[in-house]
């Protein structure tokens, strides 16, 4: 079946986001989607230590001045980390 | 600023830098020039000093790479990622690799290369990336006319706290990034803008949204590439949907968002005599269409549907404003006028012709 154009959205956003921690913020890739955790989602984590860089409200969601950072264009560098 | 971690730094201060290859969208000239320029940032400031050389292994390896270019990096083909760098070391370290597939350009089309090159020198010589949103080692891209550029005091401070200070006798300074609840700030110029606010200092833009509580700082090159910094006064035409920007004798008109073509035009068009070097500040009166520009202790009147300056002009600011001194910066909302003098602000009613209120600069922005 088509995907309805909101969860396409919604897909495009959230690879957006991973690739953005995963690049920048050492968010770990996650190997077992499949298996449900318990505890601290990282990737809000991730999305709160990046919220607090860019001095952006910190939400642990990836609201629109948040997105809107991540699609600005940067340096290749990670903003934490080695 | 913020170290690189374990900080790595360069153990010499003389280090050898390498271009390995060119850019086809920029002259070969061009590219060296960006870099040389690129270097001096640095060496300007620290006792670093860079010598190129050609033929052999360089501290610093300079080149444009496509996609996996094997350092486990790879790019991501336009915008997105620009370039990377490594931190002091051997083999790789220090080198700066840079996305063959962006736009490169020597002026603000496409993506800078000497500002590009500059940040990612900050990482070759031990630096990581600042949170300070006006420091060139923040991570996202904005353009600043290379012929304007000065290294801001947050990357000033974090390259002398690796490398010490230049020799030069005068330590060199930088701008300082504007925060907006500093009791100390003072502005340029204040326009409003379709019902924002916007407060006008150095390279930056305060932004004050009535519908907002925080206040966004901005680069003023981020939506005006072409206008220069340091605004020195501005005033929107309310009827005319249009800002007018002043800077030294010229004035550059923004129609909605855009600036005009055929702009930047001489102040002396509106009628100036040529004795008048520059607007400090000015407002346009909605109700009576007139526009006032203050200069020194003097101020013009102009009248926007005859487009001409009224008769009887300059005037001495005392005699019709009361005692708010020189003019910084000065605009008009809902009725009243407010007028800046480094961190006082006065609310000026017209109508009375009286100052009804004595304010902080800073009092539009929450703090």
């Amino acid at each position: 079946f088509p995907v309805a154009p909101e969860a396409e959205n919604e897909r495009k956003t959230l690879q957006l986001v991973e690739s953005y921690l995963q690049n920048f913020y050492d968010l770990q890739k996650d190997h077992h989607p499949h298996l449900r955790t318990t505890g601290e989602n990282p990737l809000a984590e991730k999305l709160k230590e990046m919220q607090e860089f860019f001095g952006l409200e910190v939400t642990g969601k990836p609201d629109l001045d948040t997105l809107e950072i991540m699609k600005k264009p940067r340096c290749g560098v990670p903003d934490v980390g080695q | 600023y913020v170290f690189t971690t374990g900080n790595p730094k360069w153990k010499r201060n003389h280090l050898t830098y390498r271009i390995l290859n060119y850019t086809p969208k920029m002259r070969q000239a061009d590219v060296e020039k960006a870099i040389q320029k690129a270097l001096s940032v640095w060496s300007n400031v620290t006792p670093l000093r860079f010598e190129k050389v050609d033929n052999k292994e360089a501290d610093i390896m300079i080149s444009f790479a496509y996609r996996d270019h094997y350092d486990n990096s790879p790019f991501d083909g336009p915008n997105g990622q620009l370039a990377h760098a490594f931190q002091p070391g051997e083999g790789i370290g220090g080198d700066v690799h840079l996305d063959e597939e962006e736009a490169w350009s020597k002026d603000g089309r496409g993506y800078n290369l000497f500002i590009v090159v500059a940040h990612e020198l900050g990482h070759s010589l031990g630096l990581s990336h600042s949170n300070d949103p006006g420091a060139l080692m923040y991570p996202t891209y904005s353009y600043t006319d290379p012929k304007e550029f000065l290294l801001p005091q947050d990357d000033i401070d974090g390259i002398q706290a690796i490398y010490g200070q230049s020799s030069a006798a005068v330590q060199p300074t930088g701008p300082v990034t504007p925060q907006a609840c500093d009791p100390n700030l003072t502005f340029d110029a204040i326009a409003t803008l379709r019902g924002e606010i916007i407060f006008f200092k150095g390279r930056y833009m305060l932004r004050k949204h009535p519908a907002r509580a925080e206040t966004e700082l901005n680069f003023i090159s981020l939506f005006w590439p072409k206008l220069p910094s340091g605004i020195q006064a501005a005033y929107e035409n309310v009827e005319n949907d249009e800002v007018l920007l002043f800077k030294e004798d010229k004035y550059w008109v923004l129609r909605g968002y855009d600036i005009a073509p055929g702009y930047p035009k001489p102040i002396y068009r509106l009628g100036f005599p040529k004795t008048v070097k520059r607007v400090n500040a000015a407002y346009n009166d909605e109700t009576t269409g007139k526009t006032y520009f203050f200069i020194a202790d003097r101020y013009w009147r102009y009248d926007e549907n005859k487009k001409s300056m009224d008769h009887g002009y300059p005037r001495k600011i005392v005699s019709d404003f009361g005692k708010i001194g020189r003019v910084d910066a000065v605009f008009q909302k809902d009725g009243y006028v407010y007028f800046f003098h480094r961190t006082t602000q006065f609310q000026y009613d017209p109508r009375a012709k009286q100052i009804v209120r004595q304010m902080k600069s800073i009092s539009w922005f929450n703090c």
